[in-house]
């Protein structure tokens, strides 16, 4: 897709950024890229829209990556799904199905500002990098500052925390920004994938409480379905559930706040792996991670379009 | 060396609180050293059967790792030297070389 672009290495935001402009020229009848607003240290937030412009109204699904700055597995996903969306559109007749009938809204950096300071200082770093007045810590937890039960159980009213909700809900800059464009779109937008590592799970809500989705035999069939298609790529065991159950309990998360807001098929995802280099997962698997969670997220997005 | 080495000897250690005792232990022990928690997000999600994984400085691993064995609380080093393991994931690497 992008001449010499590399998709198993880690990249900079610079070069994510790069990748990003380049498309936008040369795939103009697939990806279309604008920005959202701009992030907390004034950076644009990026988002590319991938599909056929077939028909005036289209479903759409959401994919963002990176909420979480040392999480570079999830940017790296994304950039592989872009990659394989324009490689296989001709070739493979279930992702020409997807990209005639469905538009794919694509972030996949998130939290640019962490992700940035996650390259040039801190590879650890979790939140933004927002500034407190009164502490001389930074940052806010970008998947607690959703206005979703906001700072409850799971979340930290301490901003040297890494699970900062922050002073209040959508005080992020990005979390607004990302929080007014699904809004916007809430009859369009039919499913709101999220990718975090690490734990190999496959979450839907909820995460603030211990309760059952209405449509749960819908989600949760979904669920099931992927996570088998995801192992049958190289034998890689995903749990799959209720967050608040199979992980814990969270409260302001961009997957419940998604739900809430009208998404029926929303999910977190938990890349590889469970522990051996957690954050620090060699790039030598970022091809068979993003080969088999390939699998998880076209059948999902399958199961959307066979309409539960 | 990227991140000007700052990680060196720097450990990350892996625990299964057993029972309430240790998890309150470890909730205590994390407070006190200000660790870097890699998995639950939260020292408050730490729980019995709660997988814990945890950075902690090199400064502080020898303070923790007494502290774990004056409690009886078992432990894995699942990474021995956090720059090595930096090192070889290699984004920073390949990305110089790139530039």
């Amino acid at each position: 897709s992008v001449p010499g672009y590399n998709y198993e290495v880690y990249h900079s935001l610079g070069e994510i950024q790069s990748w990003m402009y380049h498309l936008n020229k040369t795939h103009s009848n697939l990806i279309h890229m604008f920005s959202i607003g701009k992030s907390y240290e004034g950076r644009p937030l990026f988002v590319l829209k991938l599909g056929k412009r077939s028909r005036p109204y289209k479903r759409a699904v959401w994919i963002d990556c990176g909420i979480h700055a040392r999480e570079w597995i999830g940017p790296a996903f994304c950039q592989w799904f872009v990659k394989e969306a324009l490689h296989t559109y001709q070739s493979d007749p279930a992702m020409r199905r997807m990209l005639n009938q469905l538009y794919f809204y694509i972030m996949p950096v998130f939290n640019v500002d962490g992700y940035n300071f996650s390259w040039t200082n801190d590879r650890f770093w979790r939140k933004t990098r927002s500034k407190n007045s009164q502490f001389r810590c930074h940052g806010v937890d970008a998947n607690r500052n959703w206005k979703v039960k906001w700072c409850d159980e799971g979340a930290s009213l301490h901003p040297c925390d890494d699970t900062y909700c922050g002073p209040f809900p959508e005080s992020e800059p990005e979390v607004k920004a990302v929080a007014h464009f699904l809004r916007k779109r809430q009859k369009q937008i039919k499913a709101y994938l999220s990718f975090h590592a690490y734990a190999q799970m496959l979450l839907y809500p909820y995460s603030y409480k211990y309760a059952t989705i209405p449509n749960f035999s819908c989600v949760e069939s979904a669920a099931y379905n992927a996570v088998n298609a995801l192992q049958s790529a190289y034998g890689i065991r995903y749990r799959y559930g209720p967050a608040s159950s199979t992980l814990y309990v969270s409260s302001g998360s961009s997957m419940d706040w998604a739900y809430k807001n009208g998404i029926p098929y929303a999910f977190a995802f938990e890349l590889r792996d469970t522990g051996h280099f957690g954050f620090l997962l060699p790039e030598t698997l970022i091809k068979p991670t993003c080969t088999e969670t390939m699998l998880a997220v076209k059948n999902i997005t399958m199961h959307l379009l066979k309409k539960c | 060396y990227s991140y000007n080495n700052r990680y060196s000897g720097d450990k990350v250690i892996r625990l299964v609180p057993e029972s309430e005792r240790e998890a309150q232990a470890l909730n205590a022990i994390f407070h006190q050293l200000k660790v870097d928690l890699w998995q639950p997000s939260s020292i408050f999600h730490i729980s019995v059967d709660t997988v814990t994984d945890v950075h902690v400085p090199r400064n502080r691993s020898q303070i923790l790792l007494s502290y774990l064995q004056q409690a009886n609380i078992k432990y894995k080093i699942i990474i021995s030297d956090l720059q090595k393991a930096v090192e070889k994931q290699s984004g920073l690497r390949s990305y110089r070389h790139r530039r």
